[in-house]
């Protein structure tokens, strides 16, 4: 049965792109998983962090996003890691980005697009990126995920934000009754140090045991490896930063 | 003459709140200038960041984006900062971030609403922080503004972001052909890595003579100054941290 994993969280850089690819890199690599990349920025980090230019695609999300029924084979790419594929983004999305004057079943392409690939089976996880907002495309998004991850930077605003990303998805499952599954809350970007320390004890009693048990450190070699365009665990296998997303993936698979 | 200062990068989490709030404390404190302060994202990061909750509040930013001529005194309050003042956002303006559906002059709407105020010099420097987007905010600010300030966190994406930016400003200027002045692009968020002094190295020669002299270190001290709700001058004067904004005011004053 496939799982559909969003990535969401509204605020900015708090590793939503960076947790969407390694923890797909790691299900890819470690597990022999089949997994498809869904890219929802209009910013295309996910895609050019594959090394993929938007501007050289002729289909992307934005045509799923626009066109009822677009086929998403079509837009289907490989990647660098053997069993990791993606559907890549366009700037053009920020058309498809408003609630205003949108038809009606809008929020629900992306869903009905993933409906044949889900049913026969194409895949063992579909990881989907979001953006830092809490629009159409995230709507889009909700409704076609079985399960959530939150990413989080344990600094300030943590939960203030979780609040409001908790209010806008009930809003969005309260209309068509959809059901999504919190898998965790995933502290990102973990510095040693008091602040984070403190924000860390209070996210884990927020979620209690939807807390993941791993916890990503701040780890130069993260932010290295999006430069060269890989995965974390093809640049450097044994940095604290690939073996927290490696187990990251069981904690997935167990989850 | 009121200088008026975006400070503008699509990409999530890259400093500009923390930018905006340290760089305007810094103009009032050391050098005792009027400063307002506008939030220009729904998300009231900067709101929130000096203590005040937007569900307190009868009117706000958004007012001033949904209705023509609304009075900006009205939703101007003080700060815990002598000398610096704070338009503050509320989660409401969500309805106002789209271009779709919105009348041919809502873009414009932050620049009447500036009008008065800048005609008497109520302010020496007027900072707006602005939303991880490209969209009506966005726009209201850019054409609202005598200057831009470019945070920069020097990881990847970092100058084809710049490269996007640019476009959308360019776009948006030759409609009603308004001039902004680039003041510069700030490295943020360094740390002491191969992989930023590169990307550094990059940024400093696509701005040239463009790129602030003044590099904003990755000091722990700031992140837990916008946990207390503090600028971080206010927090620890003598840290990196406060040292280097206060840099960057004296070269915003000579710029
Ligand atoms: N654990 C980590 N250690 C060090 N750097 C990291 C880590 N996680 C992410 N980064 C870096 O932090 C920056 C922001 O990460 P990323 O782009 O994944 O965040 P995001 O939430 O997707 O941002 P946005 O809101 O703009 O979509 C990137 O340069 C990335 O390489
Ligand atoms: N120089 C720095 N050193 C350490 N932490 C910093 C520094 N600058 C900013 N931060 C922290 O990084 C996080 C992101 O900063 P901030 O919210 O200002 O970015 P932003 O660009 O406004 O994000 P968004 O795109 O969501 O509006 C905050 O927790 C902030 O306290
Ligand atoms: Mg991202
Ligand atoms: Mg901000």
């Amino acid at each position: 049965q496939t799982r559909i994993i969003s990535i969401s969280n509204q605020k900015g850089g708090v590793a939503k792109t960076t947790t969407s690819i390694n923890l797909g890199a790691a299900l890819a690599l470690a597990h022999k998983k089949k997994v498809l990349l869904i890219d929802m920025d209009m910013q295309a980090h996910l895609t050019c962090g594959l090394g993929i230019d938007p501007y050289t695609l002729k289909s992307t999300m934005y045509e799923i996003l626009t066109e009822r029924n677009f086929d998403i084979k079509k837009i289907i790419r490989e990647t660098c890691v053997k069993n990791l594929v993606i559907a890549p983004a366009h700037p053009r999305m920020v058309e498809a980005t408003s609630f205003l004057n949108s038809k009606i079943d809008r929020p629900f392409y992306l869903r009905n697009a993933l409906r044949g690939i889900v049913e026969s089976s194409d895949y063992d996880y579909i990881i989907i990126d979001c953006p830092p907002q809490l629009d159409l495309l995230f709507a889009n998004a909700m409704l076609a995920s079985t399960d959530l991850i939150i990413p989080i930077q344990p600094e300030s605003y943590a939960l203030d934000g979780v609040a409001s990303l908790t209010r806008q998805i009930i809003e969005i499952k309260e209309g068509p009754g959809h059901d999504i599954n919190l898998l965790g809350a995933l502290i990102t970007m973990y510095k040693k140090t008091n602040l984070h320390q403190v924000i860390i004890e209070e996210t884990q009693r927020y979620f209690g045991y939807k807390c993941f048990k791993t916890i990503i450190p701040s780890n130069i070699v993260i932010a290295e490896a999006s430069t060269l365009k890989k995965p974390v665990i093809m640049h450097q296998k044994r940095s604290k930063g690939s073996q927290a997303y490696l187990a990251l993936a069981k904690e997935v698979l167990n989850g």
